[in-house]
């Protein structure tokens, strides 16, 4: 299964992720 | 004539025709396979009509009643298995695909009475901190891809896009709405001018005092609020375990509500979160701002129950019955428009920077959505899809009517994915 996340945020919204990597609930995925 | 049969010389050499032809027809069909994933089809009203397209690969498994697997998959994980064979059972699941058995809760094996049950499992408190950030991740799992969205198309993977309209629906005219009231209370938020109020069974609250649940102040506005409860400005998230379900259980008092509500509002910044409804599709977004996105892949193993990625209102939800194609990234690099095929549920809503939405998609093994807040909703149910693209759509209005819709906070648990 799988989660699209879509949303409207300014636009210096950075992700902290990268392509590939595992992340759990409540992890940091990206800030203003 | 056995002489002539026995003795003639055999010579084998090729047939420069028949390798021509078969030259052409392959030619042929490389011209046309790649004609067809460019070509786009469009309805009446101009919208993009979605279709299977990719390699012969994905033709194959399309032509599987995928969903009828998918429900069978289901019942066979929902029998009741014996409970001497549970903990072997299960550690063997754990093995395979790599679950965390120290996390689980409850840990007593035994406990789980089938795969689907043990499948839907909960953590321990505090199995997962909450990052202070402005947004965290939703659920275990690996982030497939992420990024803006340019021109409100989606890139799937590296040279493929889908429509945003496609994977959000587009608000069309006659589409049966549903009103889902999750609970019903005579409580209101009020936002008064700079003071805020909240009126439950005509008793004021300060915003304060419901944030720091003191005791009702009956008609004086000084906040009474008592230390042990108040939330600290700045203070960290409390560590989300405590599997606090969205929908208002009947026995959480009002004020309680009131106050998961309020602290929403908070978070989301009061202006925001007094914001009119704006457009689904977050087409229209502020100035300065930009539509991002990004794609979370769940493993068999990861432990499926979804969380809220932030402190938001969710105002509707779009029930898209599609497909169940697999959603592995093998699939997503190969199965165009996945995510707008498959059965999925959009949850609409907007936080403090506006337009946010959340789309759980099914997937073969997982086929059936649950959202915590909304028991009207049934995915994954036998009949004939409908033509991709067609919705059903629930409002939450009655959950939280000054907020117009379901408040969350960060790490909240929304629901989660079931077997089958």
């Amino acid at each position: 299964s799988t989660i699209v996340l879509v949303f409207e945020a300014p636009a210096d919204f950075e992700f902290v992720v990268k392509a590939g990597q595992k992340v759990k609930v409540g992890e940091r995925l990206g800030d203003v | 004539l056995m002489n002539a049969w026995t003795e003639t010389p055999t010579k084998w050499y090729p047939l420069p025709l028949a390798v021509g032809a078969l030259l052409l027809v392959a030619i042929q069909y490389r011209k046309k396979a790649k004609r067809a994933s460019k070509e786009v089809h469009v309805d009446e009203e101009g919208h993009e009509i979605i279709r299977l397209k990719g390699p012969w690969q994905v033709h194959v498994i399309g032509a599987l009643p995928l969903r009828n697997m998918s429900r069978l998959w289901g019942y066979v994980n929902s029998l009741e298995l014996p409970v001497w064979f549970r903990p072997f059972g299960f550690r063997l699941y754990a093995l395979a695909f790599g679950c965390n058995l120290d996390e689980i809760e409850p840990s007593n094996l035994k406990e789980y009475p089938s795969l689907g049950a043990f499948f839907y499992r909960k953590l321990k408190d505090g199995a997962r901190p909450v990052d202070p950030a402005v947004l965290v991740s939703p659920a275990d799992g690996t982030v497939l891809h992420y990024g803006t969205i340019k021109d409100l198309h989606i890139e799937q993977v590296k040279g493929i896009t889908y429509s945003l309209d496609a994977l959000l629906g587009v608000e069309r005219p006659g589409t049966p709405v549903i009103c889902t009231h999750a609970h019903e209370h005579n409580r209101d938020l009020s936002i008064v001018d700079d003071r805020e109020f909240a009126n439950v069974n005509g008793i004021d609250y300060s915003l304060d005092q419901l944030i720091g649940a003191a005791t009702p102040s009956s008609g004086s506005t000084t906040p009474t609020t008592d230390s042990s409860s108040a939330v600290e400005p700045g203070a960290p998230p409390k560590k989300f375990g405590t599997q606090v379900d969205a929908s208002v259980e009947p026995e959480q008092s009002v004020q309680e509500t009131l106050v998961h509500d309020a602290s929403v509002a908070l978070e989301m910044g009061v202006g925001a979160s007094m914001e009119k409804r704006r457009s689904a599709s977050g087409k229209t977004v502020k100035p300065g701002n930009a539509l991002f996105f990004s794609v979370i892949y769940l493993a068999p193993g990861d432990y499926h129950r979804f969380h809220s990625p932030t402190a938001w209102v969710v105002e509707k939800r779009r029930h898209f019955v599609g497909e169940l194609y697999s959603v592995s990234p093998y699939m997503a690099k190969r199965l165009e428009n996945l995510f707008v095929l498959n059965e999925r549920v959009a949850l609409l809503g907007r936080w403090k920077h506006g337009f946010f939405s959340m789309i759980p998609v099914g997937a073969t093994n997982v086929g059936s959505i649950k959202i915590n807040f909304d028991q009207a909703l049934r995915t994954n149910v036998r009949g004939r899809p409908p033509p991709p693209g067609t919705y059903s759509e629930a409002v939450y209005s009655a959950a939280s009517p000054v907020l117009n819709g379901q408040p969350l906070i960060a790490a909240q648990e929304m629901g989660g994915f079931c077997l089958g």
